[in-house]
């Protein structure tokens, strides 16, 4: 059994919003039983994930991936996440 | 704005362009002119000022590069990621990335619409050096797109409120300071984009090559050493760089007090320096720098120094099963402590942040001394994600803390839910992508349930999921690059993880680039079909 495939436009956005800070890393390998019982709460989470990159990016929050999403996410932009988590990469201290 | 929560604990900052990873395309003092300005642009709105000292011991370094460049942020070409900083801090803190293969514009062109101003994206990074995160306010410095920018640019009112929530506003009393012009002369000046009219004292603009090599004249009378530098840390004078071995969280400047450089006696070697040995240490060094197998700097005589304790060796001779670094497959590859563990026949290979350790391949046993002294080979190798090594001889697991074996191992894999009729894995990893493990073995691989302790019930699965690898793989793991590399024979895949096969069909030869060996050495003319 496996999940439903999604789009190439879901599979970068989720790259995207994993890359930025908007949704956490670390989704089951392909074909992973467990996320079937979780796919519902999945797309809630991409869809908040996919609003709040809107709203920071002060273009219309839809929870799609509209054109809009789309142009915003081929935007050059600095590599930096958007919504920074304890990150021991960005404070690293001398021992 | 956005405060991300560190901050610096002085406002007298200095900066650096790297003398390492200068940017390819760009004028070195140019580019160092126009970091400067962007750097004003904080200094204007703060009690901030900026000297340049060019020193990679500055709290800001500026760096260019290309993709994998020794953090876990890899630039992808032209356009999209532009450059990261990292918050104020010790160590890389403060530092500014920026992807070298970006078509960096020295001067804003309105009619170009494919080049990024570097001013730009500098200013913005520098924002993140001093402790600001990205602002969702459009029109902000700290807006994490790209704008552009404009003539005449002056710190919007959202960074303005930001840095000085942070250090303050800017006092009355001081005037800006001219903002300095580079020239390529021997004469130019280390620069104050300072917040007073007063200049400081400047030290002559020293090449690289003249100020960094040959620190030990003793060791390499010919190479002319002039000591330009004052050495801060007379104590830590052999070390090469400032990531490894300034363990001090102490500004040190504060043990300057007047910013003139002046040349000064060089002190003494340090006799309170110790070798690295006995190996075996307490903790593994938790990678200061990365790896990278053709880094030039491997071979740079400042890399520090690992004598061979001598009294160890047991033997003048090379052992029949000892395995010629340069040429032969690996039985496992192990990220361990942030170090590159390679196993082959009953010996491993170390490699750290200077490359390979010296002395190897040693037997693993010197290193694991719980595992069977007739050890043969191990078969696969990953630290776990609670940090414990597990090592797979045959049908069973060898689970180490550190070096000390765990009570009531080594285990049969068939306590691990794997099937008693297997005879060895062949790889295992806790893969990147999804944090998950998995076993391989031979046409089959499982995942494997680090907290229940079992393989999951709907496995084993046939190993054609990962594409391009094929059957009996010899070896996998995840790199620090993020990337999950697979081992076969002589050669290597590079995975993709996104799209579930192997980026390459070719493999590329492992001894060329694990080992740093040459190519002629590695077989590469054999073809790795």
């Amino acid at each position: 059994r496996s999940r439903p495939t999604r789009s190439a436009h879901e599979k970068s956005a989720r790259n995207y919003l994993e890359t930025f800070g908007y949704l956490k890393k670390g989704r089951p390998e392909v074909g992973n039983l467990q996320l079937m019982n979780h796919e519902q709460e999945y797309e809630d989470e991409f869809r908040i994930a996919i609003k709040t990159l809107q709203e920071f990016g002060a273009i219309p929050v839809t929870g799609e991936i509209d054109k809009a999403t789309l142009a915003l996410m081929k935007q050059k932009r600095c590599g930096r996440p958007d919504r920074e988590e304890d990150d021991d990469e960005h404070r690293r201290k001398k021992r | 704005f956005a405060v991300q929560g560190e901050k610096w604990k002085y406002t007298n900052l200095t900066w650096s362009l790297s003398s390492t990873r200068r940017p390819s395309q760009l004028d070195p003092y140019e580019t160092r002119s126009v970091l400067a300005r962007a750097l004003n642009v904080w200094a204007q709105a703060s009690r901030l000022t900026f000297t340049e000292i060019n020193s990679d011991e500055a709290d800001i370094v500026v760096s260019f590069a290309k993709r994998y460049h020794d953090d876990a942020y890899p630039f992808d070409g032209r356009g999209a990621i532009l450059a990261h900083a990292f918050f104020p801090g010790t160590g890389r803190g403060g530092d500014a990335h920026f992807d070298d293969d970006e078509l960096w514009l020295l001067q804003p062109r309105d009619d170009d619409e494919e080049g990024t101003s570097l001013f730009a994206v500098a200013a913005h990074e520098f924002g993140h050096s001093l402790g600001l995160s990205h602002s969702s306010v459009k029109g902000a410095l700290m807006f994490p797109w790209y704008q552009g920018i404009q003539q005449n640019f002056v710190l919007p009112e959202d960074d303005r409120n930001g840095i000085q929530q942070m250090y303050g506003p800017k006092t009355d009393t001081t005037q800006w300071g001219k903002v300095p012009q580079f020239r390529p002369t021997t004469t130019t000046t280390t620069t104050t984009t300072t917040t007073t009219t007063t200049t400081t004292t400047r030290r002559p603009y020293i090449p690289y090559h003249d100020r960094h090599h040959n620190r030990h004249p003793e060791q390499y009378p010919n190479r002319g050493y002039t000591p330009r530098i004052p050495n801060r840390y007379p104590e830590r004078h052999y070390p090469d760089h400032r990531r490894h071995y300034n363990t001090s969280d102490e500004h040190p400047r504060r043990t300057n007090h007047h910013h003139t450089y002046r040349p000064t006696e060089r002190t003494t070697h340090p006799t309170t320096y110790r070798p690295r040995y006995p190996y075996v240490q307490p903790e593994y060094p938790s990678n200061p720098r990365p790896h990278y197998p053709n880094d030039p700097r491997q071979d740079n005589p400042r890399k520090p120094y690992y004598p061979e304790k001598t009294t160890q060796r047991t033997t003048t001779t090379t052992p029949s099963d000892k395995p010629d670094t340069c040429d032969t497959s690996y039985d496992a590859v192990a990220l361990i402590r942030g170090e590159l563990f390679i196993f082959k026949n009953r010996y491993h290979w170390r490699i750290g942040a200077h490359g390979r350790y010296p002395g190897y391949p040693m037997e693993i046993t010197r290193m694991w001394a719980s595992l069977p002294k007739d050890l043969t080979h191990v078969d696969a190798v990953y630290e776990r994600p609670d940090r414990k090594i597990a090592i797979f001889i045959g049908k069973q697991l060898y689970l180490f803390d550190l070096l000390n074996l765990l009570p009531g191992y080594p285990k049969p894999l068939s306590a691990f839910g794997l099937p008693a009729s297997l005879e060895k894995l062949d790889a295992a990893m806790v893969w990147g992508h999804n944090g998950n493990t998995y076993f391989y073995s031979g046409s089959m691989y499982w995942k494997y349930d680090e907290e229940k302790g079992r393989v999951d019930y709907d496995y084993p699965r046939n190993m054609a999921m990962w594409k391009g690898v094929g059957y009996n793989i010899d070896s996998v793991f995840q790199w620090k690059d993020g990337k999950t590399y697979f081992f076969k024979g002589k050669g290597f895949w590079k995975f993709n993880d996104l799209h579930m096969r192997v980026e390459n069909d070719k493999q590329y030869p492992s001894a060329t680039f694990w080992m740093g060996c040459a190519t002629e050495r590695s077989g590469r003319r054999a073809g790795y079909k």
